[in-house]
């Protein structure tokens, strides 16, 4: 039922 | 040397129980503004923000920036220890292993210190933009522990879709579909009962409401909810902590394969 994101492709690292 | 009394300890409390299951260790930072924590689930897909402004301390003290690893279950332990109306003051001293929280009853006849370990903990930390949303929904908080209660009964999914309507959480599962509609409600007698919907796109995205579910564990933080959606961005769920700041969780979308 469709593929999860994750965080990590929205934001970057500081 | 790090000193923060907060008088309504049972804050702290609330915190700890609205983030521990989704987070099993974090690095909680001290510095200037505040005592905030940043902190992804173990398989990356939510994000826990939580700011405590200093302002709102009794007293503050923090001679310089800090990071200090904690496991979240073992502060939620010693917490526990603290009652609903004790006075909680955390405090550190530079280069020691441990922190104390004491706890102090409202009539100063029962003081209590418990030493907790600290950790070494090597976490990402992401720079989250301020960004412009699409929609835009608060409404009452126990309100939408409710309903991601009762959906997840349904399916494993929400979908919630703003339009000029309202906005709409629906799931389908085995057994069936559900579909539940709220229109902005401003004439309540309480702000805190209203449901308030800005949008300036209409928006539909896709969550595991394993998640949501576990976001409601900070209605006690709240009376109220904000939900921010955005069809290219996570979905944040933001609990205001009165006076102090905020614990806001940040949901990666599903989408079609």
């Amino acid at each position: 039922k469709g593929v999860q994101l994750i965080i990590t492709e929205f934001y970057r690292s500081t | 040397m790090l000193e923060l009394r907060l008088v309504q300890g049972s804050l702290l409390k609330k915190v700890l129980e609205a983030i521990k299951d989704l987070v099993t260790d974090a690095n909680f930072d001290c510095s200037a503004t505040g005592f905030s924590l940043q902190a992804m689930d173990s398989s990356h897909v939510a994000l826990v923000a939580l700011l405590l402004r200093s302002e709102g301390f009794e007293h503050y003290r923090c001679d310089r920036n800090i990071s200090m690893g904690m496991n979240l279950n073992n502060m939620s332990k010693m917490l526990k220890c603290a009652g609903n109306d004790d006075i909680i003051t955390i405090k550190g001293d530079d280069g020691s292993d441990t922190i104390t929280f004491m706890f102090e009853s409202p009539t100063q006849d029962k003081i209590a210190d418990f030493e907790m370990k600290l950790m070494d903990i090597d976490s990402e930390h992401l720079g989250i933009p301020e960004a412009e949303y699409h929609a835009i929904v608060r409404m009452p908080s126990a309100e939408f522990s409710r309903i991601c209660k009762d959906l997840s009964s349904i399916g494993d999914t929400v979908v919630i879709s703003v339009t000029k309507e309202g906005v709409k959480f629906s799931t389908r599962g085995d057994i069936g579909a559900a579909n539940i509609v709220l229109r902005q409600n401003t004439t309540v007698d309480k702000p805190e009962e209203a449901t308030i919907i800005e949008m300036n796109e209409p928006v539909s995205l896709t969550f595991a409401l394993r998640y949501m579910n576990s976001f409601t564990k900070a209605t006690p933080l709240s009376s109220m909810v904000t939900i921010s959606l955005s069809s290219e961005l996570p979905v944040v769920v933001e609990y205001k902590i009165a006076e102090m700041g905020y614990v806001r969780f940040y949901l990666a979308p599903k989408i079609e394969e």
